[in-house]
């Protein structure tokens, strides 16, 4: 089961985002004038917060962009997701207040690989391609 | 403060029940093609070395994540791989010293945890090897063969694999090319896969693969015999939409 994360980790998740948002230390982003400018930001999936680290080998998590605000290229239900984007839904799902919904169609996807153990204690390795967003329709 | 004064983009206040978490967490290990929870694993103790599968496939991450090309030896049959699986022998059959010739080691294999449509694009079996002292200084042709069919009152029906030729006191692990097999394991993997070693001296002769320094259920941990298979995921990685 989920451990839930801590108060003061999931302010520390909040505030390395917020930071990112208000500072634009590491962010860009356009956006017709007035509007909430779409903004990409870094969502670091940890398979060490999720628990998983007595299957999962390596990595210990993945870093992943997203984006917040108002895209060109809007994500709708009549398109086709990809891992990224479903991921990120059910990030959302589970924190709502830290992870918008998803919102770009990503248009530059990298790969991720993943080594663990499955039910038989084989050891696995997976590359999952198209897995990490590097631009959305937006940047 | 910075840009308070921009208030945050508000997100549609959804929360979640106990459940949910544990159906969410399902659905990522889904997209990420992790199984639930594998069966508890004693922990590693402190004298015991780390299992040689795992040493190995950890090798073959490192390759994969480092593709710029830095340090570690090339793996052949990376690039094409979507999932690579390793196997450790489940079953091990020797036919050895006092017994009627020729020799040979058998290793059964479950391979029941492959996803269903994968294409196989290779497969090894890796055994170690120590020098062997008797005889020395001889070339020893290490065979492999696939048991496809066994039967109790006759020999088995074995199929031709791979034939690799060596000095008795080189030392290493030896890679055998085992892909020929994928052809009747893939259509019915609920099977065991069987493959059996023979050794045999310059001269002819059935050599035991214990005396030719072949390790098996006996070695360390770290040099215990072990299978891999690489595979091409057929899924396609985008998902429909719900």
């Amino acid at each position: 089961t989920a451990r839930p994360l801590k108060k003061q980790q999931l302010n520390h998740i909040n505030q390395l985002l917020h930071s990112n948002t208000y500072l634009g230390i590491s962010d860009d982003g356009h956006g017709s004038h007035g509007r909430e400018v779409c903004r990409r930001h870094e969502l670091y999936v940890s398979f060490r917060d999720l628990g998983w680290l007595d299957s999962v080998i390596a990595p210990q998590g993945y870093s992943a962009y997203y984006c917040a605000g108002e895209c060109i290229y809007p994500l709708n239900s009549c398109m086709n997701s990809t891992n990224h984007a479903t991921m990120q839904a059910l990030v959302h799902l589970m924190k709502p207040d830290v992870i918008p919904k998803v919102c770009c169609v990503p248009t530059e996807l990298s790969a991720i690989s993943l080594l663990y153990y499955d039910r038989n204690n084989n050891v696995i390795l997976r590359r999952e391609r198209n897995m990490v967003v590097q631009a959305c329709g937006c940047h | 403060g910075g840009h308070l004064s921009r208030a945050p983009h508000v997100f549609p206040q959804r929360r979640l029940g106990v459940r949910e978490p544990r159906d969410v967490q399902r659905e990522i290990r889904e997209v990420l093609g992790l199984p639930g929870r594998p069966r508890s694993r004693a922990p590693l103790g402190a004298a015991q070395q780390p299992a040689s599968a795992p040493l190995f496939m950890l090798d073959l991450y490192r390759a994969m994540t480092d593709d710029s090309g830095g340090g570690g030896p090339p793996q052949p049959h990376l690039d094409r791989a979507d999932l690579i699986m390793s196997f450790v022998n489940i079953v091990e059959r020797d036919r050895t010293l006092g017994s009627q010739e020729p020799h040979w080691k058998e290793f059964h294999f479950d391979l029941t945890q492959i996803p269903a449509g994968e294409a196989v694009t290779a497969a090894e079996f890796r055994i170690y090897k120590e020098p062997s002292i008797h005889p020395l200084n001889t070339t020893l042709h290490i065979s492999m063969f696939e048991v496809v069919q066994e039967h109790s009152n006759r020999e088995s029906d074995l199929f031709f694999l791979d034939l690799q030729t060596l000095r008795s006191e080189d030392e290493g692990w030896l890679v055998l090319d085992i892909t020929a097999a994928s052809d009747r394991w893939l259509p019915n993997h609920h099977r065991d896969l069987g493959l059996r070693l023979y050794v045999e001296t310059a001269d002819g002769h059935s050599m035991d693969p214990g005396l030719a320094g072949l390790l098996g259920r006996q070695a360390p941990h770290s040099r215990q015999p072990f299978m891999v298979g690489f595979f091409r995921a057929s899924r396609s990685s985008v998902r429909t939409p719900r």
